[in-house]
């Protein structure tokens, strides 16, 4: 790229980018809804998840009524609009999962576990839209620059989030025995118990496998 | 302790331990909670071989082994209550399946839901006490969530007020269910049932599989295990295959739908009771899909803290993995839904448990609903764990491949949730119904 906006000619797979100084910027196409989203409010995510599912919704019933006016019986007006179905499903799924997670902030009194927690949740919402943005941005319901704020404002979740990280994990409570694993054990010392997990490996209760003496000394004395 | 860990705890901006109390619903709950784990994980009797290097077949022994010492401790230590049971039971076998899962997870609770008070009696009360150890056979060969396809069928005889049961072809015979194989003494058999001449549809049935004594299968009963799987390894997921069994008229399940001595049909108050189990399990698997995720954040979040890897800034000391952006972005969003699928998880029980009181009074009208949302909520959260087991596995780099990470378990052990209790895809397709429905 900084070849290429620096003037020089690049060739092959990348030369694309020999377009990239003189692109022109496209008119965005105006949202069919005006956008009121706050991305920084829990509510307001909200509501936008539930507008995406009623949309969705909405785009999988009149698909059936589509395939009805073709003449098509109802089941097969069903099989041709399985697809909107299940987007329909997901998106009122995800809606209600958001729903329920900023329900939940609101039964927490102790102001620091429900800041950590609110970034938490504020995280999953809009994760889930750039995850899914094609929907929120077709539906009008959020516009070009805001899933590019969206972006951005995840990447400041991320580093508000990673001092508690670990801690967050903690909360869960898992104790060693039944999280039975070497890398996530609570004191961190993975190194020393890795190698000691693989010293009892069955293959290493005795120094030389019998695999040893059956197939490959035979072997060689006949290379 | 690692030097790391040590800087990551002191660095936490809330106290944890607050936090820890909201997962398990209150601080009274986390110490019981504890108080169960302590019994289990400090008990001689519990101790075990690491599943990791042991064949199949040392796999299931071992399983049964702790399963037949917990429900001996369970008694000695008077807990019934249905959550510390199952605190028991994960602490027993760490989050892993066991021989017994379908006689607690299905086999009591249909029972319970669907028993007459003579059936509670018969069955119910042995089964309790282990006596008869039953699984839950819906499943077939060639029919798994299109419940109507099933082809068994259960055909009432007036003459001797008996039922017998068939599989009729080589596509009915009984598949997967949990305990079949090799464990079980009695199961649950959705059949078709047919009386004067007419289908009424699938009902259940108590079907005993084996001799009390000898726990050899009886005359017109072929079961079995069905062999290696993915994973669930200390499962005998088996096959059933039922040539004219006779049981009485008894052993159907008739506290909804009732077949009389004379073979007339009493239909059931609404259709979806047969469902119950069904729609119970789901809503435990939501929970099951946050604990999942939950596990495999720990690890690979832990492992991201201690694990130092290149360099951000040339000369500087390797920084660890957890201060790489792409790490960052790889993991906390799964946090986030480990969070919030927990909060789903308890909301799911929650309203399970205040809808079948709704039933228990005779009032049907949210089942609907919970049908649908149990539906789609498991396929929603089932379908996200599985993908991002995987992503935890890979973020730890070539270590998450070793089966030391555990990640690779929690991997296999948990992937069947989107094909099993109901395929995802038909599961969101039945929410779809709802929702053009309404």
């Amino acid at each position: 790229y900084r070849q290429a906006k620096d003037g020089q000619q690049l060739s092959g797979i990348v030369s694309y980018l020999n377009e990239a100084e003189h692109r022109r910027v496209q008119p965005q196409p105006v949202a069919a809804r005006p956008t009121v989203v706050d991305i920084n409010d829990l509510a307001s995510l909200v509501e936008v998840y539930k507008l995406r599912a009623a949309i969705l919704v909405e785009l999988a019933a009149k698909s059936i009524q589509q395939e009805l006016q073709r003449r098509k019986s109802q089941e097969d007006a069903w099989n041709n609009s399985a697809i909107d179905l299940v987007r329909a499903s997901d998106a009122h799924c995800h809606y209600v999962v958001v729903k329920l997670f900023t329900d939940k902030l609101g039964e927490i009194g102790d102001t620091a576990v429900h800041s950590v927690l609110s970034t938490l949740a504020l995280l999953y919402a809009l994760h889930g839209i750039t995850q899914n943005s094609g929907d929120f941005l077709q539906a009008g319901l959020l516009s070009v620059p805001q899933v590019l704020l969206i972006s951005v404002r995840i990447k400041e979740l991320l580093a508000q989030l990673r001092p508690n990280a670990v801690v967050l994990v903690d909360a869960f409570d898992f104790h060693d025995k039944k999280l039975n694993s070497v890398l996530g054990r609570y004191d961190g010392n993975v190194y020393e118990n890795l190698f000691d997990w693989a010293r009892r490996s069955p293959l290493n209760s005795t120094e030389v496998h019998d695999s040893f003496h059956k197939y490959l000394k035979p072997l060689r004395s006949k290379l | 302790m690692n030097p790391d860990i040590i800087k990551e705890r002191q660095n936490a901006t809330f106290d944890v331990e607050k936090l820890t109390n909201i997962l398990d619903g209150g601080p009274e709950k986390t110490k019981r909670r504890r108080e169960i784990e302590a019994l289990v994980l400090s008990d001689p009797d519990f101790k075990e071989e690491d599943p990791n290097f042991l064949s199949r077949s040392e796999r299931y022994d071992q399983a049964v082994r702790k399963s037949a010492q917990m429900i001996l401790k369970l008694r000695e230590y008077g807990i019934a209550d249905p959550e510390e049971i199952y605190c028991y039971k994960t602490s027993v076998h760490p989050d892993r399946p066991e021989p017994l899962d379908l006689h607690l997870g299905m086999f009591l609770p249909t029972l319970l839901n669907q028993s007459t008070p003579e059936q509670m009696d018969r069955f119910f009360m042995p089964a309790w006490n282990l006596e008869i150890i039953g699984t839950y056979a819906q499943t077939e060969m060639g029919h798994g969530t299109h419940l109507r396809g099933l082809e068994t069928t259960a055909t009432y005889d007036p003459a001797t007020q008996e039922f017998v049961l068939n599989s009729p072809t080589v596509s009915s015979i009984k598949w997967w269910p949990g305990g079949l194989g090799k464990t079980s003494n009695h199961a649950i058999v959705l059949a078709q049932l047919y009386t004067q001449g007419n289908c009424h549809g699938l009902h259940a049935f108590i079907v005993p599989i084996r001799d009390m004594s000898t726990h050899e299968p009886l005359p017109g009963i072929v079961v079995g295990d069905i062999g290696p799987k993915f994973g669930f390894n200390e499962v005998d997921n088996g096959f059933l295959k039922l040539e004219n069994v006779r049981i009485p008229r008894e052993n159907m399940l008739m506290k909804y739908a009732k077949v009389e001595p004379d073979g007339t049909y009493v239909k059931p108050p609404s259709a979806k009771l047969t469902y119950g189990t069904m729609v119970f399990i789901r809503s435990i698997i939501v929970g099951e899909s946050a604990r999942a995720l939950a596990k495999s954040c720990t690890i690979a979040i832990r492992y991201s803290a201690v694990r130092h890897q290149s360099e951000i800034r040339p000369g500087e000391p390797e920084p660890q993995i957890l201060d790489y952006q792409t790490q960052q972005y790889k993991l906390f969003p799964l946090l986030a839904m480990a969070y919030a699928f927990t909060f789903v998880g308890q909301y799911m029980k929650q309203t399970y448990h205040r809808i079948s009181g709704d039933i228990n009074q005779g009032d049907f009208s949210e089942l609907p609903e919970l049908h649908a949302l149990s539906a789609g909520l498991k396929a929603f959260t089932t379908w996200a764990t599985n993908a991002a087991i995987e992503v935890c596995r890979m973020s730890c780099g070539g270590h998450g491949y070793s089966r030391s990470s555990a990640l690779p378990d929690i991997y296999v052990e948990f992937t069947p949730t989107c094909t099993y209790e109901g395929e995802n895809t038909v599961m969101m397709l039945q929410t779809a119904r709802y929702l053009v429905k309404s």
